[in-house]
Parts: C-alpha cells; structure tokens; sequence
C-alpha cells in the first residue's frame, strides 16, 4: 500500500462542487471547462461511493478556482512556473476547494506532442484527489504522483488509486433496478382463478423517469406564449415496460396491429381529416397535396414499431421522426395518424430520387437544415432556401468528410453541434462555419460511442442520442448518459 | 576578509542551497526557517543540520523516484524543475498530521 490518506474525509460521499463565482479561468472557455472538470470528478466517481453534483454555489464542498501568485492562502503561485496547482483536504469553509494556476497554459483537450501546454484534466483528477483526502503517492505513475506526468486519452484510474479512494469510502456499488427510487416490481396477476372476490392487483408499472415529475397536467409548449404552455388533459401517463418485464402474449398484440392502417393509404387520398390542434399562427409546414400519380406501396415503408431512425428534430415545436424516405409527426396530441408519409410531400425541394435523409435540425433562425450525403438543404418552413443545396465544404466541414451522422442545437450551450463517424464539430450560426479547434473526438458525449443515428433537444430540454432501435437520455452537465443501456425507441417515442 | 570569502563562497553555495531549500521547505521535506537557524550554528549543531539537510535531499530523491545520492545532482535539479501539485509531499506544515 503505497497511497497516503491524509486523515480528513468526508463524512457524506454526495458531493457537491461548483466553479467559483469570482476566480473563473482567463484564457479557458468556461462552459468547456467545467465539462472537463466533471470528468475529472468522474474519475474518482467511478471507483467509488462518491457521486459529485454541479451546484451554483460557493457554498459547495468542492469549490474550483483560478488564481494567480498569492491568492489569499499560504500556497502562492510562481507565474507560469513548475507549481500548477493545489488542493485543500476534506472538511468545512475551503476544505475541499481545488485552486488552478491562471498562469498556467491549461490545454482542455489531449494535446499533441509537440504541443506546450499542461492538461487541465490531468491535473484536476490529481487536485480532487486531495479533495477527497488522498496525500501524495510516491508510486511512479499513480494519479497522486505529486509530479505532472501527462495522461493518456484513454485514462484508468491507477490500481494504487483506486486502492486509496476505496479505503476511505468503498467501492462502487453496482445500480440495481430496485435502487432507483422510481422501480416498481410489476405485479404479476395470480395465475390461480380465486373463487372469492379478490381486488384486481393493480399492476403499479415502472413509472418512467422521464415522467417522474410529471404533474397531474400534460403541458407543450405554446408558440403564441412560450410562458404558457399549453394544458392539455392528461391522457394516461405513459409507462415502458422495463426490459425484463416478459414479453407480451401474442394476444394482446394483436390489438395493436389491427390498429395500424392494414395498408399505407393512397397518397391520392385526401388529407387525413383527423381533428389536427388548431395552431392559429403557427407557420407549421403543411404537407403538399400528394401528385395525382400513385405509387405503388414501397416495401421501404418502415414499421413504426421497430425501426431505428435516421433523424430525429424537434421542429416547430413538434417532434418528426425520420426513416428512409418517410417521416412520423408527433405533436402535442402524441403521433398523428396516416403517419408515416413521403419526406418529400412535406419538403418538395429534396432530391427526387431520395432514399434518406441523414439529419435534419431546427436553426435558431427557425430555417430547417437537412443533411443529405455531402449536401445541406436549407429550408424556410417547407420552401427550399435560394441557393441551396450547398455542398458540406461551405460550413468549413472537410472535403473527405461524407455524410453528417446527427446534428442539433444543443440547449445546455444553444451551440450547434454535427456529429460524423468518431467526431463532432460545433458549427457557429453567426459565422456559418465549424469552429476552428474541431473536430474532437466523440468519446466526449460519455456513453453513446461513435456513429450515432440522430441527436435532439426534447421538449424537456435534455438531450438523447439515437443509435440502432434504442436511445440515451444525457446528462448535459456530467456530460455523460444518464443509464448505461439504451431504453427502446419505439416504446418511448412512438408509443408502441 | 575570510567572512567576505566565506559569504561569497557561501552565497554561490547558498543559491543553490537556497534554491534547493525553498524546494525543501515549500514540499515538506525541511521544516520552514531551519536553515536560517542552520547559517548561525556552529561546531555540533552545524554538523547535525548538515545531516537533516542531507535527509531532506535523500527523502526528495527516493520520494521523486531518482537516484539516492544525498547531494544536489542533475537529477534532483532535472526533478526540482519539473510541474508537479503545489501541495507538500509530506504534512510536516500542518503538525505532521497523517
């Protein structure tokens, strides 16, 4: 055993921390830097009971500064000097409080060789294990080696660490289902017929977490008054099956089938008459009257049950769901019917000969981008944008680069993001260009992997990614997803 | 004229033995103002600060994982430049607490 615990520890292991009100970094961007201090946080989180939470609070056990020369402790800096940084151990006022050297070139990404600069990340997950109550180690290669020793992209925390932050507050505890405050055990009904009068068990489902919070009124947002959502009376709340519930008997499926249209109805047809929300001015796009000419049933029509999706946008306030050359509608009154239709019924500007669409997201300015192989299409409402399509090369994006994967407007930062492959780029609206420092590596967005599907902002302002027939939900701020595995699309979005 | 010479002998010899003592003092490896008292001893207690000074320089070197040699070499310079965690290597500031 060659770490050193220091004595201190903390006697309550949900830790909150928080960036300091006064002493923010000079140089760094501060959104990029608190992401990269709650991977360093993350480090010790995953080795241990220790959850850490964000807070806007100088009032947090772990405050994080940057500071230069004296800074009002007996640790003063030396300028962009050896000193880089240092911590408090456990206890009250600064107890705890990690301060950086503002002189210091702090790098928030892996640096490459050549480059000067001292890894933000590297040092952080040392500082916080000071915060933690961890001395130094005099094992070469451990986190706590009092000497900067770099760090690798794809970083475990060192056995000799490990042993040191579970000393003092044990290992991680695996999550079980029935640790989620939310799980409830699906009765199952007795299988035994009862001769006296019993009460149905009433199943009480997993109530999803997604609905946790959900107040007795269903709300959307209201274009006309943002402020004021629109109350709608709540239909019945929804609850996925968790993935170990057994499967439904055949019976009770069929029910559901016969609710689908037994055929995708002629697009001659005359608009679905269903009772659409009036949206008095809302220039949601309607959907052109579909040509005269009427094709045959395409065997690309996708099972709204089980597929994944090409792209997911929240436009309009209303959610369309994309998959080869078709689309769903969701709006505030759950999946319109008739759905899935023809991409180009709603959007005539895109290729005739589309088979797919990559992905397709909402700008600020309300336009609707759709990224189709190397080329945008721009669109106001459902009118192809003069000049469009334009060739991915316009955004800065890089000539070899053949399709985006996913793209949104992120609303922890309201930046634009476009995912592709292993990377992701933020793309300025003003400047209408990726920004200069891209791409970077997705492993960024903890948790989803590379070559996602789709990504969007839902109503509830957090993020999911889509891949394959299942999603995340992610942690904006721990930049990570919220649950390991995937939940299933179908249950949750088109309500399967 | 010897103090003059032992000063200026001393001063080269002390800026590395500042240097190097700072080092010592801000990471815990000397307690802080023992050299000042170590310059005003003499005879016994000069040789006994001589020693914790060479303790110091030996517990730095095995602590940084380089050679133990006791003496202000190119690998304790090497490592006394390097970036490292402006906390001490050991609690001695703060009453030695472990």
């Amino acid at each position: 055993k060659r770490f050193a615990k220091q004595g201190e520890m903390w006697k309550h292991t949900n830790l909150t921390w928080s960036m300091s009100s006064r002493l923010i970094p000079s140089q760094l961007n501060l959104h990029e830097t608190r992401h990269v201090l709650a991977r360093a946080l993350d480090v010790w989180e995953q080795a241990s009971r220790l959850t850490f939470t964000e807070v806007n609070s100088d009032e947090a056990d772990i405050v994080v500064s940057f500071a230069r020369r004296n800074h009002g402790d007996a640790y003063p800096f030396d300028g962009r000097g050896s000193i880089l940084a240092h911590a408090f151990f456990p206890g009250s006022g600064r107890g705890g409080d990690a301060h950086f050297d503002d002189d210091e070139l702090w790098l928030l990404q892996p640096k490459n060789d050549d480059e000067e600069g001292t890894s933000l990340f590297a040092v952080a997950a040392h500082e916080f294990g000071h915060s933690l109550g961890l001395s130094h180690s005099s094992v070469k290669g451990a986190l706590m080696f009092p000497w900067y020793q770099g760090i690798q992209p794809n970083f475990v925390l060192p056995e000799d660490d490990r042993h040191g932050i579970q000393d003092m507050y044990g290992p991680k505890v695996k999550k079980k289902w029935a640790d989620n405050p939310n799980y409830r055990p699906i009765q199952t009904p007795p299988t035994t017929t009862t001769t006296t009068t019993t009460t149905t068990t009433t199943r009480r489902p997993y109530i999803h977490y997604h609905d946790r919070h959900h107040t007795n009124h269903r709300h959307d947002y209201n274009p006309r008054n943002p402020e004021k959502p629109n109350y709608y009376p709540t239909p019945p709340t929804y609850y996925p099956i968790p993935p170990h519930h057994p499967r439904p008997t055949p019976e009770t499926t069929t029910r559901s089938v016969t609710n689908r249209p037994a055929r995708y109805p002629n697009v001659g047809h005359e608009y679905p008459s269903h009772p659409r929300p009036n949206y008095p001015n809302h220039n949601v796009p309607k959907a052109k009257p579909s040509p005269t000419v009427r094709p045959t049933p395409s065997s690309d029509i996708p099972d709204t049950c089980n597929t994944s999706y090409d792209a997911v946008a929240l436009i309009r306030g209303e959610l369309f769901i994309f998959k080869n050359r078709y689309h769903w509608r969701i709006g505030s009154q759950g999946r319109y019917p008739q759905y899935p239709i023809e991409i180009s019924r709603m959007w005539s500007g895109l290729p005739k000969d589309l088979t797919h669409v990559d992905a397709v997201y909402e700008r600020p300015d309300k336009k609707i981008a759709f990224f189709v192989g190397r080329k945008l299409y721009l669109f106001d409402s459902q009118y192809l944008v003069r000049g469009y399509p334009k060739p991915l090369t316009h955004l800065g994006l890089p000539e070899s680069l053949e399709k985006i994967d996913a793209a949104m407007v992120w609303g922890h930062n309201d930046k634009t993001y476009f995912y592709s492959g292993t990377m992701y780029w933020k793309f300025d609206e003003e400047e209408g260009r990726v920004e200069l420092d891209y791409p970077r590596d997705m492993s960024m967005w903890k948790g989803v992997g590379y070559n996602i599907d789709s990504v969007f902002q839902w109503r509830d302002g957090k993020t999911y990614f889509f891949k394959g027939k299942g999603f995340w939900k992610f942690n904006d701020l721990h930049m990570r997803v919220e649950h390991e595995r995937q939940l299933p699309s179908a249950t949750f979005w088109m309500k399967c | 004229a010897p103090a003059r010479t032992r000063t200026a002998r001393n001063t080269k010899h002390n800026i590395n033995e500042k240097t190097v003592k700072n080092y010592l003092e801000t990471f815990g490896y000397l307690e802080k103002g023992q050299l000042e008292v170590g310059n005003l001893l003499m005879g016994d207690m000069a040789q006994s600060y001589e020693d914790d000074f060479r303790i110091a320089i030996k517990t730095l070197q095995q602590f940084g994982g380089i050679p133990v040699t006791g003496e202000i070499d190119a690998a304790t310079k090497q490592l006394m430049r390097q970036r490292r965690c402006g906390r001490p290597d050991r609690e001695l500031h703060e009453g030695g607490r472990h």
